[in-house]
């Protein structure tokens, strides 16, 4: 089963049609295995971006490098999953 | 039975269906199911039917086309009950289903659904394999026949958005394009994704105006008022290539040149808190908004015939 710990989902504010167009360089690493929930189109539209846990470092410092911001949209998304995984086996054992 | 059913939770595959069946067997002189076909792997492609009588035009929703937006299905299956209450309690959908039949596909990509919930959460395609690659699957939502391989869609099998190797392609967009066609008077098609929370009409593949877009635009800004009444969620709404991206071979740029003229694409909440992984105490209130903008949906389409 594929597990997401230290996944981090980062959304990216691009401020220029060049950031923008690093974001689609970015996008084409696909050694770096990022999963692109929304992404890199225009300035007006947000970027969110799984990053693996191994990726994180590189997407940050490429980031950091080239004065793109983001912030942290979740934290790790294996703990929002094993939360999710709760909820549903708690509605089946709830006698009916 | 239904009135029991936890709707405040995500559920697998086999509780959703076993949930369509005790629908049908609880108002069997309103809703039966169809089996348009079969996914890949097998798996039923189940319609909901809700009729009150023969020989009507159809209106047709589908949730869940990109395995990974829970809250699509979740919404799906809400719906579904909706209709069955509010039936002879609400004089707008009684209206509508004295006049129209309604189809319901509450799990379109049932193998990527159950892979999502056995396997990969996040994984968003289908599950048909791909030969000459180890990548698996197909973007249902860029497999259609409007402007098939043209830009926003990949040729890549490993990419997220793979178009497949041709249009309709893959059974479980192929058993909608048979559906569709077989039935021939389809009214009005609403394909249901999440997140991002935007309204969306045709198109996606081409810059070129689709023919009724003056009506497509005001029709999507009540439908967008009527949502945003309930919890002030804001939406945004507009053609796809405009408000999203391009993309080609979309499910509603096929149906709209079919001559399905109020084709919409709706992408439910969040804008970005959670993504994909969105509480489930927000399925109701989720459910709960979009229906009101597929109510307003659907009252123009009866109210507007073409």
């Amino acid at each position: 089963k594929e597990t997401f710990e230290g996944h981090q989902v980062l959304r990216i504010t691009a401020n220029n049609e060049a950031q923008i167009t690093l974001l689609k360089e970015l996008s084409e690493q696909g050694h770096l295995g990022l999963d692109f929930w929304m992404e890199p189109i225009r300035e007006s539209l947000p970027i969110d971006v799984r990053v693996p846990f191994n990726s994180l470092q590189a997407v940050r410092a490429f980031l950091a490098y080239n004065h793109i911001e983001y912030l942290v949209m979740i934290e790790d998304v294996q703990n929002l999953l094993d939360e999710e995984q709760r909820q549903m086996l708690k509605s089946h054992v709830i006698p009916r | 039975n239904t009135d029991d059913f936890v709707y405040t939770n995500y559920h697998n595959l086999n509780t959703i269906y076993s949930f369509m069946d005790m629908l049908v067997a609880e108002h069997s002189d309103l809703v039966s199911k169809i089996v348009i076909g079969q996914s890949y792997e097998g798996r039923p492609l189940n319609v909901l039917r809700f009729s009150t009588g023969a020989n009507r035009p159809g209106m047709w929703l589908d949730t869940g086309i990109h395995s990974r937006e829970w809250v699509t299905q979740a919404s799906g299956v809400w719906f579904a009950k909706k209709i069955v209450t509010d039936y002879g309690r609400d004089p707008a959908l009684t209206d509508i289903l004295n006049n129209y039949d309604i189809y319901l596909e509450i799990i379109t990509n049932p193998d990527g659904y159950q892979y999502t919930q056995t396997k990969d959460r996040m994984w968003r395609k289908t599950r048909k394999p791909n030969p000459g690659s180890s990548c698996v699957g197909v973007d249902p939502n860029r497999n259609w026949d409007a402007g098939f391989g043209g830009a926003g869609s990949s040729s890549s099998p490993c990419s997220e958005t793979y178009r497949g190797p041709s249009a309709h392609s893959e059974p479980e967009v192929k058993a909608i394009v048979d559906f569709v066609k077989s039935h021939g008077n389809i009214k009005s098609f609403v394909s249901i994704h999440s997140y991002s929370q935007m309204l969306l009409y045709p198109y996606g593949y081409t810059r070129t105006p689709a023919k009724d877009q003056a009506e497509l635009h005001e029709l999507a800004r009540k439908a967008i008022t009527e949502l945003q009444s309930l919890y002030n969620t804001r939406y945004t709404y507009g053609s796809i290539i405009t408000t999203i991206y391009q993309a080609s071979g979309g499910t509603i740029d096929w149906t709209y040149d079919q001559g399905i003229k109020y084709s919409y694409t709706f992408e439910l909440r969040d804008t970005g808190r959670y993504g994909f992984i969105l509480p489930a105490n927000q399925i109701v209130p989720t459910a709960e908004e979009t229906w009101l903008a597929l109510m307003a949906i659907m009252e123009h389409t009866k109210n507007n015939p073409y």
